[in-house]
């Protein structure tokens, strides 16, 4: 369980997953 | 519990994440796309006879590093023959867009629906021009069969793609990434295989514990 390999930001209305969850 | 013998010889992309409870990392991400690109243009005669979702279930990663998108599975109803346009299969870039969406669902795996990854800008980039592709140009649905058959033929990979037409486009994002573009076939074969390989391993390791 070592530490995340990638960094986390709050989720964000114009971003790819904004956008991805709309498809 | 299966018995010793008999390994299987793919694994879906759904029972890796499940099994690492993780996300994919970027390097695996980029070499899914490419090998499954490769397979969906060498099977491109045999386009999916309905529309596909976008489900992780639905792609595979083989022993040796192949990569399938299959259709829905028995337990989900087949949805309509047809969709709004008459058409009997999806198109080219309908396929693409479901495997941006799987991609991206992979790399999202575990964070919170308030919470985005903070992706690489290429690999971002890459992913946004296949969920886009069915609204960037539908032109080239049908129409694929006598234009680009002379892929093999690397001349033309060394341009820039700025938007995505067809699995060669994403290969060719695919292979952009990498320092060694030729390197492409053997270098993403071997991380799908390395994936399948460490997964059956995590996997045989845990039934032991059990």
């Amino acid at each position: 369980k070592g530490k995340s390999l990638y960094n986390i930001r709050p989720k964000h209305d114009s971003g790819i997953k904004a956008k991805i969850s709309m498809k | 519990g299966g018995g010793s013998g008999g390994q299987p010889e793919a694994l879906s992309l759904e029972e890796i994440l499940r099994l690492y409870n993780q996300p994919i990392n970027e390097e695996q991400a980029w070499a899914v796309c490419y090998q499954c690109c490769a397979s969906l243009r060498a099977r491109r005669g045999e386009t999916p006879t309905a529309r596909l979702g976008a489900a992780a279930a639905q792609l595979r990663v083989w022993r040796d590093g192949a990569v399938t998108l299959e259709q829905d599975g028995p337990d989900r109803p087949p949805p309509p023959a047809a969709d709004k346009s008459g058409r009997l299969h999806c198109t080219e870039m309908e396929v693409i867009e479901s495997l941006g969406i799987i991609i991206y669902k992979a790399l999202d795996y575990g964070l919170k629906e308030n919470e985005e990854r903070e992706l690489s800008p290429p690999l971002e980039q890459l992913i946004d021009y296949m969920t886009n592709a069915t609204e960037t140009d539908g032109s080239r649905d049908e129409g694929y069969d006598a234009l680009d058959e002379g892929v093999e033929d690397d001349n033309d990979d060394k341009e820039e793609v700025e938007a995505i037409h067809s699995y060669k486009d994403v290969m060719k994002l695919c292979a952009a990434h990498l320092p060694t573009r030729s390197e492409a076939p053997n270098h993403y074969q071997a991380v799908c295989r390395a994936l399948f390989a460490e997964t059956m391993e995590l996997y045989t390791f845990l039934a032991k514990i059990k």
